[in-house]
């Protein structure tokens, strides 16, 4: 039919300038209009609001698959272990997680294992005094796996329900510090040999491709068990993410959508599909 | 890198005397692949990728330089260019008076922290660093070491009205003889209007010389929407990019110099308050391209 063709190519095109500049990153938009240009090119589809729609029913499919229960009933307690690059949120991402677990009748603790940022471990001792959780903090610059143990430590003693460690930031290049990073995992393993039970990444969702790199390189030394997203509160969609999932096979466990320790979200693959697009 | 992608994409272009429309195809193909994967912004890559292939068409390919070699300068010409140019004059504060700088940011992107590398960059003009972050947790204690860490004088006054504290803190830093005042302020959204009005209001108040936002290197596609907000609200001055420490191909650069033709002046190179470098148009161009 007569400018067909054309009319195949622009749907696509407007698409991908979308998924694009959600950062979802050049080669995963194109797996993803890959699978969706047949259906266009036999006009299955014949507009942009119907792919649009299929796209997200795909993209929502897919990170549903990746949705698994979190280990935080463990006993004799839980130990969640919090990493990630300067300034995503992990110290504020503690302290929800925090909140959230105690909400539900959980005994908490925090472990402040930045000994290294100025002010660092007065941030979490604030954010433990407004939520009621003891923080174990170490002397500045001790050796953030003693802070750890010392913390494992504590948490035996006080019947602790779970245990979450906040860690200093860290560029995924710094090759030192991100074997400090598995140095304090391996303390933790001494102690006991199935925690921690939680790895989480957290990342800032404004990040783009870079992401990537954190993700392989924090997953290589720790093995993490999800990914946290930061920030969602904000006009970035996140779409990185999508493409790590894929690739790592990580579920995302909370998404932050400010600054409140009550800013916490689980992860819902409808929701995020969705804001994608607009 | 894209140099040796490029080798490949213009192979056929070898034996030809200059750069045509139909020899460049599939090598503009790799630019833009290029920086869209270095996280330049899409629409600006569309308008990028456009003008290097006006510059390319018709260019004479010299005895003995690759075609690719060619087309990979002039893409670098190119970014260079729009990054402001290959010798920015770097940024400098005269002894003779006072400086005031603001500055602004999302959260976490490295305020604080380069507050401080300012001040120890600036060290002879006695700096002040004063804590207009009165929202999160210890950030006066924060700056309050980093100021420290510098040799810098420190001015807080607990959750007093930002506004408050910076005519404050001017006053402190004019006894005290500091001819350099800095003041640092909570990380926000574009989008929070009130928060964006709290700068606003705390701008006339300390009628800043500088207005520096602070934008972390590993930014995705929305550095254009944050940047071209700040700059909207505040008629910023100047813009530092943290954390170009890591491996972040950092084409947010580009995306913010393009949509607000301020001078990008430092970047942020690690956590250390020496962490701090000149910005290099070439540099980052480099980095980008990958
Ligand atoms: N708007 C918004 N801000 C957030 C969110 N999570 C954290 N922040 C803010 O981001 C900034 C950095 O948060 P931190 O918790 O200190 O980040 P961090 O990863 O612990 O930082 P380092 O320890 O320095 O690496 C703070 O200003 C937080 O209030 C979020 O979900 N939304
Ligand atoms: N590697 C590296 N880390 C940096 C750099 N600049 C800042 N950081 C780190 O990034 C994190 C956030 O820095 P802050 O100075 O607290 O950021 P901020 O913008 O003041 O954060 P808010 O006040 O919460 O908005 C800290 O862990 C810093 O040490 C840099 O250039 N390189
Ligand atoms: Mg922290
Ligand atoms: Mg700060």
């Amino acid at each position: 039919v007569f400018g067909q063709g054309a009319g195949h190519e622009e749907i696509l095109e407007e698409i991908e300038a979308i998924l694009i500049q959600a950062d979802l990153g050049v080669k995963t938009t194109q797996r993803l209009l890959d699978q969706v240009r047949p259906l266009v090119e036999t006009n299955q589809i014949r507009d942009s609001t119907a792919l649009i729609e299929k796209l997200r029913e795909l993209i929502q499919k897919q990170m549903s698959l990746h949705v698994s229960p979190l280990k935080l009933n463990e006993k004799p307690f839980s130990v969640v272990l919090i990493a990630g690059i300067n300034g995503v949120g992990k110290t504020t991402t503690t302290a929800k997680i925090g909140n959230l677990l105690q909400a539900t009748g959980k005994k908490c603790m925090f472990a402040a294992c930045d000994t290294f940022r100025a002010g660092a471990v007065e941030q979490l001792g604030i954010w433990g005094e407004r939520l009621n959780i003891p923080v174990i903090t170490g002397s500045e610059g001790q050796d953030p796996a003693s802070v750890a143990f010392e913390a494992m430590k504590k948490a035996q003693k006080e019947d602790i329900d779970v245990l979450l460690i906040d860690t200093a930031g860290r560029l995924h290049t710094q090759k030192n510090l991100m074997e400090e990073l598995g140095k304090i995992q391996r303390v933790i393993q001494k102690n006991m040999p199935a925690a921690p039970h939680e790895i989480f990444l957290v990342l800032d969702s404004i990040t783009g491709q870079n992401a990537v790199h954190q993700a392989r390189m924090f997953h290589e030394m720790l093995k993490l068990t999800g990914l946290v997203m930061t920030k969602l509160d904000g006009t970035a969609k996140g779409g990185v993410v999508f493409g790590i999932q894929e690739e790592l096979g990580l579920p995302i466990r909370f998404v932050g959508v400010g600054e409140k320790f009550t800013d916490l979200q689980p992860f819902d693959p409808q929701s995020y599909s969705q804001a994608l697009f607009e | 890198g894209l140099s040796e992608k490029l080798q490949t994409a213009v192979s056929k272009m070898s034996g030809q005397s200059s750069l045509t429309e139909e020899n460049i195809k599939d090598a503009l193909r790799d630019v833009r692949l290029a920086l869209l994967e270095a996280d330049v912004n899409f629409l600006l890559v569309k308008e990028v990728v456009e003008q290097i292939r006006q510059k390319a068409v018709g260019v004479a390919l010299e005895k003995g330089v690759q075609p690719a070699q060619k087309l990979f300068s002039l893409v670098h010409e190119q970014l260079v260019e729009l990054l402001g140019g290959e010798q920015p004059t770097p940024f400098q504060l005269s002894s003779g008076r006072q400086h005031k700088i603001l500055m602004v940011g999302l959260q976490g992107s490295g305020k604080t922290t380069t507050a401080g590398k300012l001040a120890r960059y600036f060290k002879d003009l006695k700096p002040t660093l004063v804590a207009a972050d009165i929202y999160r947790p210890a950030a006066i204690s924060q700056l309050a070491t980093v100021a420290k860490q510098a040799g810098a004088d420190f001015y807080q006054a607990g959750q007093k009205d930002p506004v408050e504290i910076a005519r404050e803190g001017l006053a402190k830093a004019k006894e005290s003889n500091s001819r350099l005042v800095i003041l640092d302020t909570a990380g926000r959204l574009q989008i929070d209007e009130d928060l964006m009005n709290e700068l606003i209001r705390v701008k006339a108040a300390f009628e800043p010389d500088h207005i520096l936002m602070v934008l972390d290197s590993m930014t995705g596609q929305e550095a254009i929407k944050v940047a071209q907000a700040f700059d909207e609200k505040l008629n910023i001055t100047g813009v530092i990019l943290s954390k170009a420490d890591g491996d972040a191909r950092g084409g947010a650069a580009l995306s913010v110099s393009k949509v607000t033709k301020k001078p990008i002046l430092f970047l942020g190179i690690g956590e250390k308050l020496d962490g701090l470098e000149l910005f290099s148009a070439q540099r980052v161009a480099s980095r980008i391209l990958g």
